[in-house]
């Protein structure tokens, strides 16, 4: 999800 | 970041370059399928709405442009400029996108990680990113055989999302509590998708031939 630990991939 | 996660975006970025290249420079689209780059002009709006509201890195920002900058000027190169244009072959470029859009959209209000705008909008472009190639290789099947620059694009897009799957693995192995099967599951049914084409990717590299 945006907010967790996937938002820094693309 | 990690080295797959690396080797994923630079793999997804010489996808990008490839067709613009092709595009850009022999002003030719012959074999790309339009109905594919607009999908993928959606799966990036959608996907980075939070560009301006949440930095991560510089990289990140830059990427997320590169991303949104290249799927729009190819899907506007390839409706309006007259010599791109002339070469997009729109009989065969006839599989239903917009089907695939509904769906994507009911099953992200459905299946989500947090249900927020941004969230499912994000949740969304999972979904269609993982199905956007379909016209791509639908229209593969219809065009006898491609240039190899086409072939090249189609064999890194898809590449790309499968390092993103070794990413994954990496990161569910050396972080706590990285569990995200959403993400998972729409990644590798995304590169799944692929199978058939790398098989016949792989035998032009053995047989020394065009990609039929």
């Amino acid at each position: 999800s945006t907010e967790s630990d996937l938002k820094d991939e693309l | 970041m990690n080295i797959f996660r690396l080797a994923g975006d630079m793999t997804h970025l010489a996808s990008v370059l490839v067709l613009l290249l092709k595009i850009h420079t022999i002003k030719s689209c012959a074999g790309v399928s339009l109905r594919t780059q607009e999908l993928y002009a959606i799966v990036f709006a959608t996907r980075y709405l939070d560009i301006f509201t949440s930095f991560v890195s510089v990289y990140n920002t830059f990427m997320k442009l590169v991303f949104l900058g290249s799927s729009f000027s190819i899907v506007w190169y390839m409706r309006y400029h007259k010599a791109v244009h002339r070469t997009y072959d729109r009989e065969q470029d006839t599989f239903r996108h917009w089907f695939l859009v509904l769906p994507c959209l009911v099953l992200a209000l459905l299946i989500h990680e947090k249900f927020t705008f941004l969230e499912v909008l994000w949740t969304f472009s999972l979904y269609l990113e993982a199905v956007a190639i379909l016209p791509q290789l639908v229209l593969l099947q219809r065009t006898r055989n491609i240039d190899n620059l086409t072939g090249q694009y189609i064999f890194l897009l898809g590449g790309y999302r499968g390092l993103y799957i070794l990413n994954w693995i990496y990161r569910y192995f050396t972080e706590p509590h990285f569990v995200h099967w959403i993400t998972w599951i729409a990644g590798l049914v995304q590169t799944l998708l692929y199978a058939d084409f790398f098989y016949y990717y792989f035998l032009r590299f053995i047989g020394g031939r065009g990609v039929e």
